[in-house]
């Protein structure tokens, strides 16, 4: 399903390199649940956006269901993004002049599905998430929290095939935290494939396998059980 | 040193009302570090404003070491937030076009610090959040855990004698959590009053008091010990 082949990326400014990914290696089989940690820095939600198709290695290569990602069009790469993977972003990427709703509504406008169904299933998902109360609110009006789940209704609304979740519980509280969880795992039964970016423990022993990054490097990988 | 009375916070957009706060009574003696835990969505961010003095309540007064924050112009309320009060937000609000390091010496520009000691300050800030090496990245440059530790050091760099942390862990592995945890108790000890919001417990324990939150109402609080 997910193949990583020696991926290498460097952020060049000017003069300034960093190389945020160094020669990884990684395979995520179609319906596993995987969760990667490591420190601030170690080069996660760089892998998270080259796997959601949102920026480019700069050496190696990512196979998406076998297809070798560097030799799809931009039209392949636009269906890619928004019908089979879902993204929650670390730091939400919500448009801040819509409200809730709207927000979660937009992937399904790129999928062609028709105003009155949209609307009711943003609300059923902003209910899923307990924010049917505050449909109308716009992320300047929500908490850190609200914002967060607001990001994960979206990012799910399509029922995408791969879930791509970076620190998807870092601003909630262990109960909402839970049930956010409680929905990942629901989904995973149903056959999604979902990698998840966690600091903590806990989020993390809902995965089936924890890989480990430092420093740009695949360094470790575990059972959850081992956790 | 922080008293809360009685104090009400409703958000109000058109037929729209919120009561994010609802008779909110807190007290906060001077040099305790105190924990604020809660649900998502609980007032706990609204509450950090006010005491930051970036927002008012809608009733109910707040007294900073004895005065009525209500009745300051807005020449001491300016004066509070830049030399008093070091303020970490759970968005970080760094600005997007300045780097690292001039985003750390913002607060030190208005407390009239000369150029030269501007940037070696805000250089050993950097240090002491291990991100010297990154002083030159805007905030699009850096990961997300390093966002808000320069966001952390730029609220720590005029020494406040009150620091409110709002949620500062809440992008960060265990390491660089207790690292961020270090600084905060070593300032304790040197004498600041430290309010820090956070989900973790982990995180809470390192307080000497907790304040729970639920539904915009101050419901419990106990000794850390007790966590
Ligand atoms: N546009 C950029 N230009 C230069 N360096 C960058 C850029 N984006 C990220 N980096 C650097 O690449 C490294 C990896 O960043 P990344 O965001 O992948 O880390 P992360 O593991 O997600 O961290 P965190 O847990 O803090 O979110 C970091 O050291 C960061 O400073
Ligand atoms: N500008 C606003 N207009 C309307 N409602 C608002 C506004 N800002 C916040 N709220 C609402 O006030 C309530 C309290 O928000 P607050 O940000 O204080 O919560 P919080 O405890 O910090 O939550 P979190 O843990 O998710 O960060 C929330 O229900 C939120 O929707
Ligand atoms: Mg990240
Ligand atoms: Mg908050």
């Amino acid at each position: 399903m997910i193949l990583v082949e020696n991926m290498t990326k460097i952020y060049r400014n000017g003069e300034n390199e960093v190389a945020a990914l160094k020669d990884v290696n990684l395979h995520i089989r179609a319906g596993e649940f995987v969760a990667i940690m490591g420190p601030s820095g170690s080069g996660k939600s760089t892998l998270m956006n080259i796997l959601g198709c949102l920026d480019k290695p700069t050496s190696g290569e990512y196979y998406l269901d076998g297809k070798p990602i560097s030799q799809l069009d931009s039209r392949q790469l636009a269906y890619i993004r928004n019908k089979k993977i879902g993204f929650v972003f670390q730091n939400f990427n919500l448009l801040p002049r819509m409200s809730s709703l709207r927000n979660v509504e937009i992937p399904m406008i790129y999928a062609g599905i028709p105003p009155r169904e949209r609307r009711i299933k943003a609300m059923e998902a902003l209910k899923s998430v307990g924010l049917e109360d505050r449909w109308h609110h716009k992320p300047n009006e929500l908490s850190g929290g609200q914002r967060q789940r607001v990001a994960i209704a979206r990012a799910l609304i399509n029922s995408p095939k791969i879930i791509l979740a970076d620190e998807p519980t870092g601003n909630l509280d262990s109960k909402s935290g839970a049930e956010i969880m409680g929905i990942f795992t629901e989904l995973h039964r149903n056959g999604a494939t979902i990698v998840l970016v966690t600091h903590e423990d806990e989020i993390a022993r809902y995965a089936q396998r924890i890989v480990f990054f430092r420093d740009g490097r695949k360094v470790d990988e575990k059972s959850s059980e081992l956790l």
